[in-house]
């Protein structure tokens, strides 16, 4: 599904060039279950933005199924964020000025669906990360805990084959933290979903069934386990 | 040092009243080190606002330092948060168009610190948090755990007495982590700073000295050991 080919991404601020990829190769297949993970720093969520079409690559390739994502246009970009991608953003990146419920119905709008439609399959999503009483409540009127499922919510919402999520439970306890990562699981072994999770946590890693490990904007291991 | 008193928090959203906090009583004294835990949604925020004066009760008394806090007019209020506390927000609060140095500045600006003071003070701060070569980054010009950690050296940069920390290390990788709370505890030893955590992870409460624990708005258990 996923191949990287010497992905590099170099920021330029004038008297300093920052590295943040740096010769990054690697492969994923559908429905993995990967978690990558590593210092504060390191890449992580620059190789996310890239894997996720919201930043371009300065040097290498990526190719989303078989389709080298560096020959797209906006339109179709666009198109497979929309359709194709699920993201769970590091900071939520939640509309401050509406509802917890429009907030994960704002994928479906894309999609055509009828309002009767989004309406019930964003309040199902919401169902699923134990957020139904807060549907109407503005991202200021929720905990740091709940604007982050709000934001797991809305990545699932489209039921999309690849679910990118960085950091997904940094704000959550243990149990809401065990309750998401069982969601995770279940979508990945039922519905087939291809699931890559950033995670400074090893006991979110355990879930998983590969363990990716960053340092300096390269890959300096790559496990691959049997789930619990 | 604090001294709470059935304290309450209510939101009134119309059809829906939500008991943030629920008759909340606890001391504090000067030098602790304490670690508030518990799920999602159960107050913890709330209480943490109520205690950095950024936020009134809806019930009940808070005397800090032997003061009637609900007796203080706007400006009284201004110079304790300034001046008495240290804040580190569970969703950082940065300025997104100024630096990570000049972020870590603000604070300085009440205390009519000259400017070359207030640069050295600001770059220690960032150094004592392994950033001192993002001084000049601005916040989507850093990592989410970059940006945790200009959070916390602002917090830190006044000296302030009391330290309150939302949620200080979600984002942080286990070796930052524990520089961070290696960094605390020195506070807490040599400099006697009383020091609130909130926080999800029992490694991190390890390094406390009490853990209190909330549920639906009510303190369930506090507990008192010696640190490791
Ligand atoms: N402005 C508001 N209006 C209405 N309800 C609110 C508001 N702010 C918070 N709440 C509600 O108050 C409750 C407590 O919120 P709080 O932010 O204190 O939780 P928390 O313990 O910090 O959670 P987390 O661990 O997720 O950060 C939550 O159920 C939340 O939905
Ligand atoms: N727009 C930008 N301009 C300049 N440098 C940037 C920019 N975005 C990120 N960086 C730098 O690139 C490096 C990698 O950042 P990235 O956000 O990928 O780290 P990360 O592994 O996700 O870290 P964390 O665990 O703290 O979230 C960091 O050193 C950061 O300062
Ligand atoms: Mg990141
Ligand atoms: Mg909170």
């Amino acid at each position: 599904l996923i191949e990287i080919q010497n992905l590099g991404k170099i920021y330029d601020l004038g008297e300093v060039r920052v590295h943040a990829l740096d010769s990054v190769s690697l492969e994923i297949q559908h429905g993995e279950f990967v978690a990558i993970m590593g210092a504060s720093g390191s890449g992580k969520s620059t190789l996310m933005n890239i894997l996720g079409c919201l930043d371009k690559p300065s040097t290498g390739s990526y190719r989303l199924g078989n389709i080298d994502v560096a020959e797209l246009d906006r339109d179709q970009l666009a198109e497979i964020r929309n359709r194709k991608i699920g993201f769970v953003f590091q900071g939520f990146n939640l509309l401050s000025r509406t509802s917890a419920l429009e907030n994960v119905e704002v994928p479906l709008l894309y999609a055509g669906t009828s309002a009767e439609e989004r309406r019930a399959r964003a309040l199902a999503a919401l169902k699923s990360v134990g957020l139904e009483h807060r549907e109407h409540h503005v991202p200021n009127q929720l905990s740091g805990g709940q604007q982050q499922r709000v934001a797991i919510a809305r990545a699932l919402v489209n039921q999309a084959p690849l679910l990118l999520a960085d950091e997904p439970t940094g704000n959550l306890d243990s149990k809401t933290s065990a309750e998401i990562m069982d969601l995770f699981t279940m979508l990945n072994r039922t519905a087939g979903i291809t699931i890559i999770v950033v995670t400074h946590e090893s006991d979110i890693a355990r879930y998983t069934r590969r363990v990716i490990r960053f340092l300096d904007g390269r890959i300096v291991s790559d496990e691959r386990s049997e789930a619990a």
